[in-house]
This record gives C-alpha cells, structure tokens and sequence, in this order.
C-alpha cells in the first residue's frame, strides 16, 4: 500500500 | 497550483459546458454516448465525495460542485429531456467490462485500504476509460459532429494537462501519486488516435469522419 496523501486535485 | 493543472481544469471545464451547451442549444444528443456520460457521473461521485467534509479551497469545492452538477445534468438531459433523440443503436458499448475490472482493481491496488481511498482510486480507474463508448460510438457512426470533435478534443487534453503537472509536482513539490499518474497516460494514449484525426482533419475545417 503507498501511502495516502491530500487529495488536493480535482 | 501549477499552470498546468490550472489550464487542465479550464479545458475539462469547457469540454462540460460545450456538451451542456451544445445538448441544451440544439435541443439534440445525437452522437453523443450516454453510456459515458453515465460513467463520468459515476467517476465524480465517487471522487467527490469528500466535497462536503474536507474543505481543501473555495476553487476546489466551487469546481467539484459544478463538475457533478453538470454531469447529472448532461445525464438527465440525454436519458430524460432530449430521449427521443438519444441514439441508444450506436451507443452499445459494454460498460460492465469497464465498471467491474475497475471496481477489482481498486480494491487490489489503491494507497490505503478505506473505502473513501478505494472509491477515490475507483474514480481514477473509471476515468481512464470512461471516454471508450463515446470513441466506440463515434468509430460505429463513422463520423462525428465538429461541436462534439471539440468536446472531445477539449477532454482529451485535460488529462494530458495533468500529466505535464504531475511533471511539475515532482520535480518541484517531491509529490507524485502512481496510480492517478498511470491512468491518466492511460486515459492520454486512448485519444490518441482522435487528437491525430482531429489536428489532420478538424482544423483544416474538415468534418471528423473515421474510416467506417
């Protein structure tokens, strides 16, 4: 599993 | 926010509007895939779902807002206003073989095994081919309108946008996200063949028509 990160794009 | 993603945004944002416009203005669906649109509504619901919980700009929130609103709306128009000219023949693409490997491989690879992270990476994977009934029906029509050869054009170079500013983000941010990167070249090559048919054909002012 990669790491999450912030779904700051659309 | 780089200009990449923001010319990327705008382009995915005018492909919307020309298909509201163009469905709206000549009261016609004619030659547009319903079946893709279904998909596309699909894609931003279950990538937007953190809309109303995870406030990340008022761009983002007003864009994620218009997105979905617009694509219920272009999916009521065609299965619902304008029916009559909906032309279901040519639009009979088998979505189950695009919904059901997407929907496994999402559980299989995915960032974080949640099911806000899965449906996300569900969104991704669906987005990279939910353009396929639309390019399958436009190869069975053999041909397709010049309104609609700009939609696709305009969607087409969105992502491709996007790939540019995940250039950007890696070079300059250290961010990169494999799994939006490697559907959205998927999603890129898919227009390939169009954005050749389209720059040797739409732009001399010629119809866009497939070799049947």
């Amino acid at each position: 599993e990669m790491e999450a990160y912030s779904k700051d794009e659309l | 926010m780089n200009i990449f993603r923001f010319l990327g945004d705008i382009s995915h944002l005018s492909a919307i509007i020309i298909l509201l416009l163009k469905i709206w203005k000549s009261r016609s669906c004619a030659g547009i895939s319903g079946k893709s649109q279904l998909l596309f509504a699909i894609v931003f619901t279950t990538r937007y779902l953190d809309l109303f919980t995870n406030f990340i700009s008022f761009y983002n929130t007003s864009m994620k807002v218009v997105y979905v609103a617009s694509s219920y709306a272009t999916v009521w128009m065609i299965y619902s206003k304008f029916k009559a000219t909906y032309d279901g023949n040519h639009d009979t693409f088998r979505v189950e073989f695009l919904i059901v490997p997407t929907a496994i491989l999402s559980f299989l690879v995915n960032h974080d095994f949640t099911p806000l992270e899965i449906l996300w990476t569900f969104s991704i994977y669906l987005e990279s081919v939910a353009i396929l009934p639309q390019l399958f029906m436009v190869s069975k029509t053999g041909e397709a309108e010049t309104i609609t050869s700009h939609y696709l054009f305009a969607l087409g170079i969105y992502r491709t946008l996007y790939l540019f500013n995940w250039i950007w983000r890696y070079q300059f941010e250290e961010f990169f996200d494999l799994i939006a990167i490697v559907a959205g070249l998927v999603q890129t090559v898919l227009y390939c063949d169009f954005f050749y048919l389209y720059i040797t054909k739409v732009l001399k002012g010629k119809k866009l028509s497939l070799p049947a």
